[in-house]
């Protein structure tokens, strides 16, 4: 089964 | 100081049922165009981000940027003392630890005001990156709520496939699996219509219970947003007149 992706691979510090 | 005073209690209550399954602390971000909050569940697999206009309110006055730290337990029992329709104030000094609610009913002399701790929060706010988006999905917010809480009772994931075909939720769970088309549909201006904007396929696997929190708020909202690109997360987006609710959610990667 897959994983979760957590937001931090995506967002980054404002 | 901030004053606030809301046409309806019920606003802020639908606002509170929306967001509180995800998070537990929560600064409201007070200025003078309005509140913001943003906040990340424990596992940051998902964000929510609340904007409140300050037009949108009966009075609004912020002097000067001012965070509220919220437990939003405390702040949904406090509401809980609210008719949906009594006109309710917010208020807070400058550096003050206490939000002071007063709610006035609308067609009696009631007034009941309510004092409720605030509390110092760390929260980590992200940078959320402009993106264009490959395809937008609007429709009606009472079919998503149905959708993937029926999808719910199957498995644990959704893959959500965007083509010219319509968007499809497909669910595989251990003892069955389900799939539901929603074909867009001719007439945009119905209120029931399905619209979809794309510029190339998608094809995205999120947590089901994720959606199915985030769809607690189509009490605030008739219609609802989803725009998706491959690899990237997932916005779930309700306009509601006086403000907006918006949820991000990371996806989950192949099998």
């Amino acid at each position: 089964k897959g994983g979760q992706k957590s937001l931090a691979n995506f967002f980054g510090p404002p | 100081m901030l004053e606030a005073k809301l046409a309806e209690a019920g606003t802020l209550k639908k606002l509170l049922d929306a967001i509180k399954e995800l998070v537990t602390d929560a600064n409201f971000e007070c200025n003078e165009e309005g509140i913001n909050l943003q906040a990340m569940d424990n596992s940051h697999v998902a964000l929510v981000a609340v904007h409140l206009e300050a037009a949108g309110f009966k009075r609004y006055r912020c002097d000067r940027p001012m965070p509220l730290g919220v437990n939003l337990t405390s702040l949904t029992k406090v509401l809980k003392c609210a008719k949906d329709d009594d006109i309710t104030t917010l208020k807070a000094a400058d550096e003050a630890d206490v939000l002071n609610l007063v709610y006035e009913a609308k067609n009696s002399d009631r007034i009941a005001e309510y004092d409720m701790k605030l509390m110092d929060i760390d929260s980590d706010t992200l940078g959320i990156p402009d993106t264009e988006y490959d395809a937008r999905v609007t429709m009606p917010s009472a079919e998503f709520t149905r959708v993937v809480r029926d999808l719910s009772q199957l498995g644990e994931s959704v893959r959500i496939e965007v083509s010219k075909e319509g968007v499809r939720f497909a669910s595989e769970g251990e003892a069955a699996n389900g799939s539901v088309l929603m074909k867009q549909t001719d007439d945009d201006e119905d209120t029931q219509a399905i619209t979809i904007e794309m510029n190339q396929h998608v094809s995205l696997t999120f947590s089901l219970k994720y959606l199915v929190n985030f769809s607690k708020s189509a009490s605030l909202c008739p219609r609802v947003q989803l725009m998706m690109s491959n690899d990237v997360p997932l916005l779930v987006a309700y306009d509601f007149g006086q403000g907006y609710i918006r949820y991000y959610l990371a996806p989950k990667i192949g099998d």
